[in-house]
């Protein structure tokens, strides 16, 4: 597992704090407010109250030692700078960042930020990205515009037939990459054999998998 | 195509309709700031400057007759509501939301919204993940918990060589299902040689795709 330095405990901060933790990974989640470190020290057992702009603070806790922080901080944007380039000057490899607007994400990037997110952005592309695409797209990885890994509902009509038998590279140019649902298969074998209720990832373009949902073996 | 209803444009919102209406999407855009829309009136032709909690207003311009809406007000939480449920009052088969907090979703889902984000919240687990994952792994599609589609640079090792001779899925246990970069090829065939700079889109357990990193033919 590896080890992150989180700033700042806002819903995004905090979100990214917590899942890391999930998965395993130590962190160092930072907040100038002491009563919400105090709130979230149950689930993030390494919270420290300190502020971040004060380059003693930081050293006294050894964050030069981290590979990887993150700087959570919306509102202020005087700190999220100032947090930023304290971080990269302590010699943090990779500083990520996020901003409110295209004009902060230009600023972050010029004191030295290595990545800047612009979540409520990012969030609106997405939704637009899933609303756009056809068919009932579950989940949709992008790999070029018209071409993804998209994951549908198994249509009724393929319930209880077999891949080989399907034969979908050859009728609709897209191929099964994995099985979700009750099973999780991943590169389903040609006998696998399709269930109600399966969710089918696929690969191919747009319009192919969208006419999945209407095709009869 | 399809068309959407769009009420609020803040990041979220703006960034919904602007990418809606470059895929080729119809987009009725409202937002109360006769400012804001007269602003944006270049990027989204169809924006409106109404106050959508007037339900007047809404049918005046025919709000009913669009099966999907966005409602993305962010500060104006009674405002949020109360354009949520009249919406779906007024007929509209999926209404989507974006609330700030979790308390917020569960009203929101009570009022009837089909569907509640919280953008922030999304983002850091989205962040999480990315980080997490193993590797230089540029995108990544969970297909369940350790197995995803993840993009990878093509290490050097491999660059020259075919994907028949290197058979990924027999000594790693990855499938190739497409390449980027300098061309673009979705389920490359058996004879595809790999080049230096390419990105490689695979499927496989988290392990075994950090493996091909380091992997020699
Ligand atoms: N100098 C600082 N040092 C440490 N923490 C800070 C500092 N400045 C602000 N913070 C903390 O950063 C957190 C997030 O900041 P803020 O609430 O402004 O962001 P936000 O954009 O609203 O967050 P989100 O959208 O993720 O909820 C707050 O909890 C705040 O206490
Ligand atoms: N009743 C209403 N009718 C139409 N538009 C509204 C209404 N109430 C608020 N809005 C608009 O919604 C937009 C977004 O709201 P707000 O700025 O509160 O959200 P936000 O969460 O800060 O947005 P984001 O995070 O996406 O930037 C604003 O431009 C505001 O004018």
């Amino acid at each position: 597992p590896s080890e992150f330095v989180v700033v700042g405990l806002g819903r995004f901060g905090y979100s990214l704090a917590l899942k890391l933790t999930q998965l395993g990974h130590s962190v160092l989640a930072i907040d100038s407010n002491a009563r919400l470190v105090q709130e979230v020290s149950g689930e993030l057992p390494g919270a420290v109250a300190l502020d971040a702009t004060d380059e003693e603070a930081l050293r006294e806790i050894g964050v030069e030692y981290f590979p990887t922080a993150v700087v959570a901080i919306g509102d202020d944007f005087e700190s999220n700078i100032l947090v930023t380039s304290l971080l990269k000057e302590l010699g943090i490899g990779q500083v990520i960042c996020k901003a409110s607007t295209i004009r902060q994400q230009k600023i972050l990037q010029r004191v030295g930020a290595d990545a800047v997110l612009l979540p409520e952005h990012e969030a609106g592309v997405r939704l637009a990205t899933e609303l756009a695409s056809p068919g009932k797209v579950l989940e949709r990885l992008e790999l070029q515009p018209g071409i993804s890994v998209s994951e549908v509902p198994c249509p009724d009509q393929l319930a209880g037939k077999r891949l080989v038998d399907l034969d979908l590279p050859k009728h609709l140019g897209v191929t099964v990459v994995a099985v979700r649902g009750a099973r999780e298969v991943a590169m389903p074998g040609p006998d696998e054999t399709l269930r109600a209720g399966d969710r089918l990832v696929l690969v191919g373009t747009d319009q192919d998998i969208a006419r999945l949902e209407t095709w009869h073996p």
